[in-house]
């Protein structure tokens, strides 16, 4: 099924993105 | 993917609106109107990053500011003062060719794109404070379409950010 396929794809795009969101360092260097 | 010249704001105040209410402050926050005297935003602000934004700061906030409108476009520009002091002290950076939202059309018109603009700087800050992993958890655990609306925010604000 292509919609479920795509639904599928979706979720794995955002899931990325904040996984990769969590690991970003972030903040002031000091 | 969304191009992130293609987000649309009025979509993406009512998606952040929907993040804002995962904050659980006190004030109400259902509507567009319970939003633009600013009171909600600086809870959650205050919640963010509670060292930064502490009593002494959030006691600036008048919360009987009503229909005033002028009260209104006060607390919010202390706000996005606030918003944009902390990405330069504490997050070390800056936002450049991000278009600030109007705070006069937020006050006095409960413009939603604008409210938008202003919901997606505290995105931003969530997201990269010390607790983001607290914040960026509860975003995945929201309805899809919402994700995906609060993810083009964020990498349309990632894009305009400089170290």
């Amino acid at each position: 099924d292509p919609n479920m396929k795509g639904a599928a794809a979706n979720e794995g795009v955002l899931a990325n993105f904040f996984n990769s969101l969590l690991s970003k360092k972030t903040g002031s260097p000091g | 993917m969304n191009t992130l010249d293609s987000v649309d704001r009025v979509e993406l105040c009512e998606s952040l609106m929907t993040w804002i209410q995962t904050f659980g402050v006190e004030a109400s926050c259902k509507k567009i109107d319970d939003l633009t005297n600013g009171v909600v935003m600086a809870q959650v602000l205050q919640k963010i990053d509670p060292a930064y934004f502490d009593d002494n700061w959030i006691n600036r906030i008048k919360t009987e500011a009503g229909d005033n409108w002028r009260l209104k476009i006060s607390n919010l520009k202390k706000i996005l003062k606030g918003i944009l002091d902390y990405n330069h002290e504490i997050l070390g950076q800056q936002i450049n060719d991000f278009t600030l939202p109007d705070v006069n059309l937020v006050g006095e018109h409960s413009d939603a794109a604008e409210l938008g603009r202003m919901l997606q700087l505290i995105l931003g800050c969530a997201v990269n404070c010390d607790q983001k992993q607290e914040y960026i958890q509860t975003i995945m655990m929201m309805e899809e379409s919402v994700q995906h609306v609060v993810m083009t925010a964020i990498q349309e604000l990632m894009s305009k950010e400089t170290p």
